[in-house]
């Protein structure tokens, strides 16, 4: 948009589509452009300053995103316990690698439990990462119960002395309600092992998910409270818009995001750059 | 759903013999809304949109159906034909080894199609072979073997070390040797715009000539398909598409957005995670789902 622009609808569908574009979806998407219009009104009818309409919709972005609890949690008193959730090939468990290098730099004792005894070769992906962070992992059999294997991990966990205990789960859509009720149930065997336990339960989203990312975090919330979003492959050219929905409905913070398939490709939730992505 | 919210927005039709530029305006709006609910991407949204009002302007509207009904019609049948329509692969000339190869983005579930392709061809008499070439995944060629035995299908595979083009190489030696007629190449998921990966597709591609390359998208997926499926196609002139993950909830949007970016037809359709969860493609299926 060079020099000024009238705020006209040509120029608002303009903005629209750039937002529709990066997955903001239909609703998040108005809620922002009337934002926009509301702010524009002190220009009455003279034009709008150049790229003031895309600077003015990321301030208005970064105050839904903008929260004081988007850190990620730790316990007060050691092992941090986080578990992984979310639908199938979003980047869980290596998610889970890359947290687990940044802790055991950190010089935290950590422990990766693998709960995902149905994907084929599940445990064998998270003993590979395991050994990349330089961290234990505590697995069982391929078809085991899961909520089992998540027991006796804790144990594990107590008696390594672990600081931060990290647990993967097998991905499952949100529309399998038998697999979201295995998931409450490994949720209530951490309830019971231990006070304020699971300390950080993380959704994991691809940042190519388009709507049904929002049912995704609604639902996943109600199985087992979710606290923060991973959000991966923003290496790729996905914005993960959704997550604003998210955030204004659930209040759901993003607390990671991915940007590649390396150990060291996991950084804090940047909203500004965030923002900034959705309009380049 | 839509039928209903096209009935109100048409209301004012009923009496009317014919559909005007002003009482279908509400309608296509309506149509909008719910094809971007449903992730198609907004370029597919502004054509259909504009081939739907072509067809719906100065239509008689039958007095058998209400209006609404009558406009749900247009958008259903202008939608199946934009999804399916003329989309058929050419036919595998007979005799030899068929190559297959099926490649995408990082998690959209290629491992898991290979699996059930093998699965499928098996069934229609085929001896296919397994080719595990992603060398980057941790435990890739472990997850493709546990498959492979899941549906007794043989599994070709190198020591870690070897390059996916030196593993497709042998894998046809070894198929040609064994007598197997079909080989099924599974690739490292990558993103589009990385070139390097990119490059190794071509080049796996030369080597080994599939009479079939198809690119896995997982239904998931936003906006962002239409870009995914643009750079792939521009560098492999892809045979078909697999969508993946369809028994979620994910409308599906990206069927269309792919069909109207590169034209290529969506072959099969895989729902759910065990291995004869695989079909051919309904575009009429599809259709009624991404209208909700
Ligand atoms: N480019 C890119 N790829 C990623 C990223 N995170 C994960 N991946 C890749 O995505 C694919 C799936 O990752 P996984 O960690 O197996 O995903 P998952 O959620 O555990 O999958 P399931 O257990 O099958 O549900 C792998 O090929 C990863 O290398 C990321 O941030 N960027
Ligand atoms: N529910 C469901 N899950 C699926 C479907 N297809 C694949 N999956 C799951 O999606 C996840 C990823 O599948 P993979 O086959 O490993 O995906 P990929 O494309 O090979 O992944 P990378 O090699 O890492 O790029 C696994 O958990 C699969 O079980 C499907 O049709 N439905
Ligand atoms: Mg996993
Ligand atoms: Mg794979």
């Amino acid at each position: 948009f060079r020099g000024g622009l009238k705020l006209d609808d040509e120029s608002l569908e303009q903005l629209e589509e750039i937002l529709l574009a990066a997955d903001v979806g239909m609703m998040t998407t108005q809620h922002l452009v009337a934002g926009l219009r509301e702010r524009a009104r002190r220009f009455r009818d003279k034009d709008v300053p150049a790229d003031w309409a895309m600077n003015t919709l990321k301030e208005l972005i970064l105050d839904e995103l903008q929260h004081e609890t988007s850190a990620p949690a730790l316990a007060e008193n050691p092992p941090t316990i986080v578990l992984v959730v979310g639908v199938n090939g979003v980047g869980k468990t290596t998610a889970i690698g890359k947290l687990a290098a940044r802790y055991v730099r950190e010089g935290m004792t950590v422990l990766l439990i693998a709960g995902d005894t149905f994907r084929a070769a599940a445990a064998e992906q998270l003993a590979i990462w395991a050994e990349r962070a330089g961290c234990e992992i505590h697995s069982a059999q391929e078809g085991a119960d899961p909520a089992s294997v998540v027991y006796d991990g804790l144990a594990h966990a107590r008696r390594l002395g672990a600081h931060m205990v990290i647990i993967d789960t097998a991905g499952r859509l949100h529309t399998k309600t038998h697999l979201m009720a295995e998931l409450s149930k490994i949720r209530r065997v951490i309830e019971r092992d231990s006070p304020g336990a699971p300390h950080e339960t993380l959704l994991v989203q691809d940042a190519s998910t388009g709507q049904t990312g929002l049912v995704q975090a609604r639902v996943f919330t109600e199985a087992t409270q979710v606290t923060g979003v991973v959000l991966t492959k923003l290496d790729g050219t996905a914005k993960g818009g959704v997550t604003i929905a998210i955030r204004r409905e659930l209040g759901l913070p993003v607390k990671w995001m991915g940007v590649g398939e390396k150990l060291d490709d996991l950084e804090l939730f940047d909203p500004e750059a965030f923002a900034a992505a959705i309009f380049n | 759903n839509l039928t209903d919210r096209l009935n109100q927005a048409l209301r004012r039709v009923r009496g009317q013999s014919h559909l005007t530029e002003k009482n279908i305006q509400e309608a296509l709006r309506e149509v909008r809304l719910a094809f971007l609910e449903a992730d198609v991407h907004v370029g597919a949204v502004k054509e259909f949109i504009a081939r739907v009002r072509e067809r719906a302007l100065g239509q008689e509207v039958l007095a058998s159906l209400e209006p609404g009904q009558h406009a749900i019609k247009v958008v259903y049948e202008e939608l199946t034909r934009m999804l399916g329509g003329d989309a058929l692969l050419d036919p595998i000339p007979a005799g030899g080894l068929i190559v297959t190869m099926l490649c995408g983005l990082q998690g959209s579930g290629k491992t898991t199609a290979c699996a059930k392709l093998a699965l499928k061809m098996k069934n229609e008499g085929r001896r296919p072979l397994l080719v595990a070439a992603d060398v980057y995944r941790p435990a890739a060629v472990e997850q493709l073997k546990v498959l492979g035995e899941k549906v007794d299908v043989p599994v070709f595979s190198q020591p870690q070390g070897a390059r996916p083009e030196q593993i497709v190489e042998r894998a046809m030696a070894f198929a040609r040797a064994e007598g197997r007629d079909l080989l099924i190449l599974d690739t490292a998921g990558r993103l589009h715009i990385d070139e390097r990966m990119m490059d190794e597709l071509v080049r796996i591609r030369k080597l080994a000539s599939p009479q079939r390359i198809f690119l896995v998208i997982d239904s998931m997926v936003g906006q962002d398909a239409v870009r995914q499926a643009e750079h792939f196609n521009s560098r492999l002139d892809v045979s078909g598409v697999i969508l993946s993950k369809l028994d979620g909830d994910a409308r599906g949007g990206v069927a269309l957005s792919v069909r109207h970016a590169i034209g290529k037809p969506i072959v099969f359709a895989s729902v759910g995670e065990k291995p004869a969860d695989f079909e051919a493609f309904h575009p009429d299926r599809m259709a009624g789902r991404i209208l909700g």
